[in-house]
C-alpha cells in the first residue's frame, strides 16, 4: 500500500512539473 | 486496448503519461523555443517524492520474502533516482539559461525516466502480488493431487477441511484480481474458470464419497467407474486452476498471443 501511495505522489508531482513546463510554452505559441 | 493492465496502475500512471506525451509533442513540434519558467519548486517536489519512494521501496525489498521482487525492484528504484537527478540538472540549467536546449532534453528524459521507472516498479510490485495468489492456486493443485489416494471417510473429512479454506482464499483473491484488470478478455477468462472451479468442487467431493462407499462395500462393485469419475473431476479442476495461473500472469503486453 505504501508503495502505491509513494508512486501516486511521484506521478502527481511529475505531472505538475511537466504541466508547468508545457503550459508555459503553449502560452506563448 | 488498455495500455496499463490493472486499474490501480492505470489510475496512477495514465495522467502523468498524458502530460509527458504532451511535453514531448511540444518539444518535437519545436514549440518549446520560449523561455522556460523557474521549475525549481516542482522539481524539488518530485525529488522529495522520489526520496520517499526509495525509502519505502527499500523497506519493501528488505521485508519481502519474494526473491524475484528482491531481485527486480532495486533496478526500478535506481531508474527513478537517475531520472530525478536529470530533472534536478535540467532545473539548474534552466535557471541559468531559460532557453537551454540541453536542459529541455534533460527535462524530457527525466520525465520519461520517472514514468518508466515508476511503471516498472509498479509492475514489479504487481507481479509479486500475483505470485502470492499463484502460491494459493498451487496449494489447491497439491490438495487435488492427493484426492486419488483418499479411501476412508475420515480422510475425506480431513481433505475437505484442508481444501475448503484454500479454495475460499483462491476464489476471493481471483475474484478481486479479476475486478482489478483492465483487459476484458482476461477478466472473462478468470470469471469463467472460477465459476467452473466453484461448480466442480462439490461434485468432486461427492464423487470421492461415492468411491469410498463403493470400495468399502463387500462386493466392491462399480468402484472402478467411480474412481474414473473422481479422477476425471480432479483433472478438470486441475485444468481450470492451471488456466487461472496462466491468465493471472498475462499482461496487456502479451497481446501477441491473442492476435
Amino acid at each position: 500500500e505504501l508503495i502505491l501511495e509513494s508512486c501516486q505522489s511521484i506521478a502527481a508531482a511529475t505531472s505538475a512539473l511537466v504541466k508547468a513546463a508545457s503550459s508555459a510554452q503553449r502560452e506563448l505559441v | 486496448m488498455p495500455v496499463f493492465h490493472t486499474k490501480t496502475i492505470e489510475s496512477i500512471l495514465e495522467p502523468v503519461a498524458h502530460q509527458v506525451s504532451r511535453l514531448v509533442i511540444l518539444h518535437e513540434e519545436a514549440e518549446d523555443g520560449n523561455a522556460m519558467p523557474n521549475l525549481e519548486r516542482p522539481v524539488q517536489a518530485v525529488s522529495r517524492a522520489v526520496s520517499n519512494l526509495v525509502k519505502v521501496g527499500r523497506e519493501t525489498i528488505n521485508s519481502s520474502d519474494d526473491p524475484i521482487l528482491r531481485q527486480d525492484m532495486p533496478a526500478s528504484l535506481v531508474r527513478v533516482e537517475q531520472a530525478s537527478r536529470l530533472l534536478e540538472e535540467a532545473s539548474s540549467m534552466l535557471k541559468a539559461d531559460p532557453y537551454s536546449q540541453p536542459a529541455r532534453g534533460k527535462l524530457i528524459d527525466g520525465s520519461r525516466g520517472i514514468l518508466q521507472g515508476t511503471s516498472s516498479l509498479l509492475l514489479c510490485f504487481d507481479e509479486s502480488e500475483v505470485r502470492k495468489i499463484i502460491v494459493e492456486c498451487k496449494r489447491v493443485l497439491d490438495y487435488l493431487a492427493v484426492a486419488e489416494v483418499i479411501d476412508t471417510m475420515e480422510d475425506l473429512v480431513q481433505f475437505v477441511k484442508d481444501l475448503s479454506p484454500c479454495l475460499t482464499k483462491v476464489s476471493r483473491d481471483v475474484d478481486a484480481r479479476e475486478k482489478e484488470l483492465t483487459h476484458q478478455v482476461h477478466r472473462e477468462m478468470l470469471i469463467r474458470c472460477l465459476e467452473q472451479v466453484k461448480t466442480l468442487a462439490p461434485i468432486l467431493i461427492c464423487s470421492m464419497k461415492i468411491y469410498i462407499q463403493l470400495t468399502s462395500h463387500p462386493n466392491n462393485k462399480g468402484s472402478g467407474e467411480a474412481a474414473e469419475n473422481r479422477n476425471y473431476l480432479v483433472g478438470r479442476m486441475g485444468d481450470e486452476i492451471t488456466e487461472i495461473i496462466r491468465v493471472l500472469q498475462l499482461t496487456t503486453y502479451d497481446e501477441d498471443e491473442w492476435d
